[in-house]
């Protein structure tokens, strides 16, 4: 662990006495190699690195019985401020339907997402509706029409030859003829660089009144996490970010960086494969799984 | 991207951070460099172009060391793919299918993600895709007796390959990490030998959790190799590095987008040239 790391170096230097700040730098060289292997990205790390030094060097560290220790409670603090901020659960409009659009790229989560999100502002006493809107995958209109059938959960369908940007101005006024009030569109995997999928989110949102546009993303992204985000933002302008699969044990650095090229903040956590398993963010807990 | 320039700290520096932006771990990136930096002193290198020519000369020639070949000489030969959810194991396997068809040889599809929404029939639509002959039971049947039937229809019916699709599982779940060895017990007890091929399917855009997914996967069921997906996007999936060197399993397909030909047999000079474009 980093703290377990800081302790070996600061320990061979404490004969000398007082810390200096090439001491520190050492200290800070072990930050920036554990947020790297948690995933964050290389800007991002040196960023933040950056961004404690000069408390870092400060007397808080250097006169401190215990520099390591004080290290990680910066690195700590810092990153739940960062990760933390405005904090919030899904916004609904004022006037209904909120129409929640999912996107992401390819296997991250979104269909089975899709269905956690129903349930959750169902149990917040709203009336979702699923919208099938990925006409692209083998079976992916079944997969969300079992998940709907399973958790009693209405589901619109394509019909006809439908494009995904019409199936979602009908699925908005299906909602409305069946009084629901949370309308939740699942669309295809997309690699941020194919411009004509880049296309088809725009051209959703101009066919209907999108409240929050929400990318999922999966915990274990690596360094591309930040390119990937500004690319879909530039597109389509990220609200928030919904970040998958952190039942595993990847460190999740990909939240740290996200949180930095988009400035939205990460408003669910997917925990597992079942409908249930769908929890608010928690900013001090994602740290310390940074830290590792 | 890193031409035209001096052979300065900064160079080196630039260089670290291309190779870590490509999931390779810092550990790895500076293994690298270091060798670099030392070759370029004792072999006198003067210009950013010679070294990283030697750079990636170097990189082809631990990657050109290992055999990317699969096996299936078996009769019939059996091929598992396994790997956490959603990095591209039923689209691999659609894929690998019409390969194997288009190379003249006769293939069974195994439907045994019995769990997932929409798994069989995910499974089901690859198979007509490839016109390969598919069997599935029903959602949550057990995926071992998935597993024996199909293996049982290609033996009755004289077929080369049985390639088996198997549920999503994070390594961490070591109860699904478990059900892994019962498929290879199945496989066992069909055959008379383990699979001829389990391969484990990441995907790009993963991070240093490829690692531990490496070896969670090869310590549950033997790996004989490593399908690479996603790689159309902009991840270049440098974690091969420490996999294939930490585990000795090659990386032996590539997955280059979602259509039924985009699945090719690893290409180092082409991996390479991607990682520096
Ligand atoms: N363990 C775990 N698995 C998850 C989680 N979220 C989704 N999955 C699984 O990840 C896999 C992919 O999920 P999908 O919902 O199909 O992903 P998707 O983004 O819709 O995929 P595409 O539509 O192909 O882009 C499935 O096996 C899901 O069960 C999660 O939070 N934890
Ligand atoms: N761009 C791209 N997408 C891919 C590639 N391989 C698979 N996909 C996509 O990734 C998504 C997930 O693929 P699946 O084959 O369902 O993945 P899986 O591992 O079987 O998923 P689970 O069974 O849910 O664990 C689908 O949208 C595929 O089309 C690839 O090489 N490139
Ligand atoms: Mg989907
Ligand atoms: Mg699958």
């Amino acid at each position: 662990s980093l703290s377990e790391r800081l302790t070996n170096i600061f320990d061979r230097f404490s004969g000398r006495g007082k810390l200096s700040r090439e001491d520190v730098e050492a200290g800070l060289r072990e930050v920036r190699m554990a947020l790297l292997e948690a995933d964050v990205n290389f800007k991002v790390a040196k960023a933040f690195v950056e961004s404690i030094r000069e408390r870092a060097v400060g007397s808080e560290v250097l006169e401190s019985l215990s520099p390591g220790q004080q290290i990680v409670k910066i690195v700590n603090e810092e990153l739940v401020r960062l990760l933390g901020g405005e904090q919030r659960r899904l916004r609904y409009s004022p006037q209904p339907p909120t129409v929640v659009l999912l996107l992401g790229l390819q296997g991250c989560g979104k269909t089975t997402t899709a269905a956690k999100l129903a349930l959750a502002v169902r149990r917040d006493g709203h009336r979702p509706m699923l919208v099938a809107a990925d006409t692209y995958r083998p079976a992916a209109v079944q997969q969300l029409a079992k998940l709907g059938k399973d958790n009693q959960l209405p589901v619109t369908l394509p019909q006809g030859g439908m494009l995904p940007p019409e199936l979602c101005a009908v699925g908005v006024a299906e909602a409305k003829r069946l009084n629901c009030d949370v309308v939740i569109l699942d669309t295809a995997g997309r690699l941020q660089i194919d411009e004509k999928m880049l296309d088809e989110l725009k051209e959703i949102r101009k066919r209907v009144d999108v409240g929050e546009t929400l990318m999922v993303v999966d915990a274990m992204t690596g360094q591309e996490a930040v390119n990937v985000a500004t690319a879909f933002d530039a597109a389509v302008s990220i609200d928030g970010v919904i970040l998958t699969k952190l039942d595993g044990d990847a460190r999740g650095g990909a939240a740290l960086s996200m949180r930095q090229a988009l400035g939205k903040p990460i408003i669910y956590c997917g925990v597992g494969e079942k409908p249930a398993d769908l929890e608010p963010f928690a900013p001090d807990r994602m740290a310390s799984r940074i830290l590792g | 991207v890193m031409l035209r320039r001096d052979l300065d700290d900064e160079f080196y520096d630039d260089l670290l951070e291309v190779l870590v932006g490509a999931d390779t771990g810092m550990g790895v990136a500076e293994t690298f460099v270091s060798a670099l930096r030392l070759r370029v002193k004792t072999e006198r290198i003067s210009t950013a172009e010679q070294a990283l020519a030697g750079l990636k000369a170097e990189m082809l020639e631990a990657l050109n060391s290992r055999d990317r070949r699969l096996s299936l000489d078996q009769s019939p030969s059996v091929v598992v793919v396994v790997g956490v959810n959603g990095s591209g194991k039923t689209t691999t396997l659609g894929k690998l299918a019409h390969r194997l068809k288009e190379e003249g040889r006769s293939v069974v599809i195994a439907a045994a993600d019995t769990f997932r929404a929409a798994a069989i029939d995910q499974m089901k639509v690859w198979a007509e895709r490839s016109g390969t002959l598919v069997v599935t039971h029903q959602l949550g049947a057990d995926a071992g007796a998935v597993v024996f039937d199909a293996i049982a229809s290609a033996q009755a019916r004289g077929a080369e390959v049985v390639l088996v699709d198997t549920a999503g599982r994070l390594h961490t779940k070591s109860n699904l990490m478990v059900e892994l060895a019962k498929v290879r017990r199945v496989v066992e007890r069909a055959t008379g030998a383990p699979p001829q091929e389990t391969l484990l399917v990441i995907e790009a855009p993963t991070g240093m959790n490829a690692i531990a997914q490496a070896h969670a996967f090869h310590e549950a069921m033997p790996l004989t190799g490593i399908v690479l997906t996603k790689l159309d996007g902009t991840s270049r999936g440098g974690t091969i590095w420490a996999i294939e060197s930490e585990l000795n399993v090659p990386v032996k397909l590539v997955g280059l987008g979602e259509g039924i030909d985009d699945l090719n047999v690893f290409d180092p000079a082409a991996y390479l040239d991607a990682l520096f474009a």
